[in-house]
């Protein structure tokens, strides 16, 4: 493992989130602007040298799936870059409000975007499509913080919220729960998916759960002595789920069992 | 831990409070 810090470059150490272009670029969110990186130097993005940075800090990236541009969700706006240029989204653009808090990439093109706890989509026409507020859907409870953007699946974005998964389309203003048999929790805060589209790990308030068949069984648990929440889970290409508790470092989840990594 | 990312040459990045 190698670790590279501000020392080597890096505008700011917080990373809050990651994104891979076509041209092999790997870009770091931080809260001092997006840091682009070749492997070797870091070039810093941020409203000193970009007039579209009215905020310096960014939630989330994401790269566009039809032109490769990049999305960056900051504190004060949507960003895209695109063949060297950077163009702001706004709320006097349709914007519900000026935090962009999650990004996730459409097939058609264009984002997802999780923004003043409602869902809206992005495209290079603008601000296309903005939901209600997804804490006054009828069959929620009213305070639902949306925590994820899981996947998107035909014209659908599955999300995440306090209260467990829901899915909402493209055009429809209210979101609908989805359903998840044999499982309760007081508070989601991330999950995983599998190919076919079924939850199958969750990080909860009360601790880590997966999914064999159609049973969810708990890893690790309050009763367990694990106090952790989870809020990020990443299943790289080896079929190896990674998960971060809290406080407690990075892990991975193998066989069903819990096994800490550092 | 904050974000984790595979890239297309097979290398798993992740982003930290304290780094990359």
């Amino acid at each position: 493992i190698h670790r590279w810090t501000g020392d080597d470059g890096l505008p700011q150490n917080r990373i809050s989130a990651l994104a891979q272009t076509p041209d092999g670029y790997l870009w770091c969110g931080t809260w001092f602007g997006v840091a682009r990186f070749d492997g070797v130097k870091f070039t810093s993005f941020d409203h000193n040298r970009v007039a579209a940075f009215r905020d310096d800090a960014v939630n989330a990236l994401a790269v566009d799936r039809i032109d490769g541009s990049l999305w960056v969700g900051t504190r004060d706006g949507l960003l895209r870059y695109a063949k060297g240029d950077w163009r702001r989204l706004g709320t006097g653009d349709g914007l519900p409000g000026p935090m962009v808090w999650r990004l996730l990439p459409r097939t058609k093109g264009g984002v997802w975007l999780d923004c003043a706890g409602r869902i809206a989509v992005a495209t290079d026409h603008g601000i296309v499509w903005v939901s209600a507020p997804i804490g006054t859907a009828p069959d929620g409870p009213a305070d639902e913080t949306i925590r994820q953007l899981v996947s998107e699946s035909g014209d659908a974005l599955t999300f995440l919220t306090d209260s467990g998964p829901k899915r909402i389309r493209f055009g429809e203003p209210m979101a609908s729960t989805q359903p998840v048999p044999d499982f309760s929790s007081p508070a989601w805060r991330a999950v995983l998916m599998d190919d076919e589209g079924r939850l199958v790990t969750a990080g909860t308030e009360e601790g880590l759960a997966t999914r064999v068949d159609s049973r969810w069984n708990w890893v690790a648990t309050s009763r367990q002595g694990w106090s952790e929440q989870t809020p990020v889970l990443h299943r790289d290409p080896t079929g190896v789920i990674w998960g971060a508790p809290r406080t407690k470092g990075l892990g991975q989840l193998r066989d069903g069992e819990w096994k800490p990594v550092a | 831990l904050t974000s984790a990312l595979n890239d297309r040459e097979g290398g798993l990045w992740l982003g930290t409070s304290d780094g990359l």
